[in-house]
C-alpha cells in the first residue's frame, strides 16, 4: 500500500516511509521473523505519519517482545532487503523508562532530515525488551565511514543521552554471521 | 533539488494541525 499524495496544506516529507510492528509471541518460536512482521501504514507528509502515530501504543506501553520499525517505503526492515545488504545499524541501549521520548525525537530527526547524509539513512527501530530497550538507527553502507561517523553524532546531539550510553556500530553482514 | 528539513518544534507543533486526524 502506497502512501497517499501529501493533502492540501500538508507538509511533504523528503522520503517516504513505511511503519511495521512486531511481536515475538513467548514460548518456541514457530514463526519466522518474516512472519511477525506487521505493515501498518506508508505515509508521505508530517501530518499523515502524525496521524498514524497518535493512534499507537507509546513504545513504553508495549508489553514483551515487541519492536516498530520505520522504514523508507520500499525497504523491508530486513537485513535481507537490498538497501540493507551492505549496511548496518547504530544500536543504543536504553535503560528502562526513556524509550518512548528517545524514539520520538530519533524518528522526528529522520523524517525532518537532520542526518545530513543524504539517501544513506534506511529507517530506525525500537525494540522492547525486558531488561532494557534498544533503539537502532540503519544505513545502507556500512564501510561509509563519513557517514557512520555523521549519524553517530547526530544521534548523540538529538538523543539527549545519559552520558555513560554506550553505543555500538555492527555490520548486517556480522549479525548474519 | 532542495532538501525537505524540519526540526522537532515544528514537526511536534504540526501534530496538533486539524490536518492530523
Amino acid at each position: 500500500t502506497p502512501a497517499p499524495p501529501p493533502g492540501s496544506g500538508e507538509h511533504p516529507i523528503q522520503f517516504n516511509y513505511s511503519l511495521w510492528f512486531s511481536k515475538r509471541t513467548p514460548g518456541k518460536q514457530t514463526t519466522s521473523y518474516d512472519q511477525t512482521l506487521r505493515f501498518v501504514g506508508s505515509f508521505a507528509s508530517v501530518e499523515q505519519f502524525w496521524s498514524y502515530y497518535t493512534h499507537l501504543s507509546r513504545p513504553s506501553e508495549l508489553s514483551g517482545h515487541s519492536d516498530y520499525h520505520i522504514f523508507k517505503e520500499g525497504i523491508r526492515p530486513m537485513w535481507e532487503d537490498d538497501a540493507n545488504k551492505a549496511g548496518g545499524k547504530w544500536i543504543i541501549r536504553l535503560k528502562k523508562g526513556i524509550a518512548s521520548r528517545c524514539w520520538e525525537n530519533l524518528v522526528l530527526a529522520m523524517l525532518g532530515e537532520q542526518f545530513m547524509v543524504g539517501g544513506e539513512v534506511c529507517g530506525a527501530v525500537v525494540s522492547i525488551r525486558y531488561q532494557e530497550d534498544i533503539l537502532s538507527l540503519w544505513n545502507r553502507t556500512a564501510n561509509d565511514h563519513v557517514t557512520t561517523s555523521r549519524i553517530r553524532d547526530t544521534l548523540k546531539r538529538i538523543l539527549n543521552l545519559p552520558p555513560n550510553t554506550i553505543m555500538e556500530y555492527k555490520c548486517h553482514t556480522d549479525s548474519l554471521k | 533539488g532542495t532538501r525537505i528539513v524540519y526540526d522537532r518544534a515544528f514537526l511536534l507543533q504540526c501534530r496538533n494541525s486539524p490536518l492530523t486526524k
